[in-house]
């Protein structure tokens, strides 16, 4: 996967934090700090398709998307997740109880074209 | 979509930083809540103090419950909430979380209680587990637990099938009466330090909703 940097336009994975003080969270959320919503974003041009993605019905969805857009798009790929990890949570419910958890598939780690 | 352009698969102009930063906000609280089946952010009214809060993570590492390895498994902790006591008998309240009732099973949970003991050799303890009767005005004895304390320091108990009982009667909280032979006070430490405040550490498994397949 790629980290988006500077001016490129390629599929790469933009970093995107939510820190839970600055919503207002951090009474609740006790661990982490912040959650890493990190996510993709950027062309696939056909050389680069074929790298293998996550979410093969996602594509098709939203090809299907680009063509009733734009038929003359020339785009065959799409920049999705391959790799992706929990978020592990420490938080208070409603009653005061303190519940530990992982949610899957939370933070993106690597982005590539399908 | 990159600056300037608009995206090839909704056909949207690309946002401004600011908003494209306020809906990604936004997303991230939405994806949060519903992952965790909230409809909103709770309000907190009891916080629990960071020592006990920080004990009790403690004791649970040290058992090993490192239960949040697999989806769908969680560890739920309730630190005492109330307690009244007598002489000779302690009475300890712990609630747990409504939701919970309703859409995780139970796989174990635990009671943690430091004991404090007032001189060496052994001494009784009957611990009960109390629940309320149907109409909620008394209370009756789930069950009964004869302990003989010999030290201080932390102690144990299984008490799994109790919050089961509890859940599937719709109740929302376990009361613990520790009733000592003789008269050497509470029995429990909790009084002097919030860190030996008594805990109940539950795991439990997230039911999935129900899918229907659509054919």
């Amino acid at each position: 996967g790629i980290d988006c940097s500077g001016d490129s336009r390629m599929c790469c994975r933009k970093e995107f934090f939510v820190d839970f003080k600055e919503i207002g969270w951090e009474d609740w959320i006790i661990q982490p700090e912040g959650y890493h919503m990190n996510y993709c974003t950027g062309l696939c041009p056909l050389h680069m398709a074929g790298i293998p993605g996550l979410a093969a019905s996602f594509h098709t969805a939203v090809l299907s998307l680009i063509k009733a857009n734009n038929a003359d798009a020339a785009v065959d790929s799409c920049c999705v997740p391959t790799q992706r990890r929990p978020l592990s949570l420490l938080y208070y419910d409603r009653d005061s109880n303190i519940i530990k958890t992982d949610i899957p598939d939370m933070i993106v780690d690597a982005c590539g074209c399908t | 979509a990159p600056k300037g352009l608009w995206c090839p698969a909704c056909g949207l102009a690309a946002l401004a930083p600011t908003t494209q930063r306020d809906v990604l906000i936004a997303l991230a609280k939405q994806s949060i809540l519903s992952k965790l089946r909230l409809p909103d952010r709770p309000n907190i009214t009891q916080p629990t103090s960071r020592g006990a809060l920080l004990t009790a993570l403690r004791r649970m590492e040290a058992q090993r419950m490192d239960t949040a390895v697999s989806p769908g498994l969680l560890t739920l902790l309730s630190v005492l909430c109330t307690g009244s006591s007598t002489s000779r008998s302690v009475r300890l309240h712990f609630r747990f979380t409504w939701e919970l009732a309703g859409s995780a099973d139970i796989l174990q949970a635990t009671l943690y209680l430091f004991w404090t003991v007032p001189s060496p050799g052994s001494h009784p303890v009957t611990v009960r587990l109390l629940q309320p009767d149907p109409e909620g005005l008394n209370m009756t004895v789930a069950s009964e637990t004869q302990l003989d304390v010999q030290r201080a320091g932390w102690a144990t108990l299984d008490v799994g099938q109790a919050v089961r009982s509890l859940f599937s009667r719709g109740s929302q909280r376990l009361t613990v009466e520790l009733e000592v032979a003789e008269d050497w006070g509470s029995p429990l430490l909790a009084g002097r330090s919030d860190s030996y405040w008594p805990f109940v550490a539950a795991q439990a498994r997230a039911r999935t909703p129900h899918r229907v397949q659509r054919r």
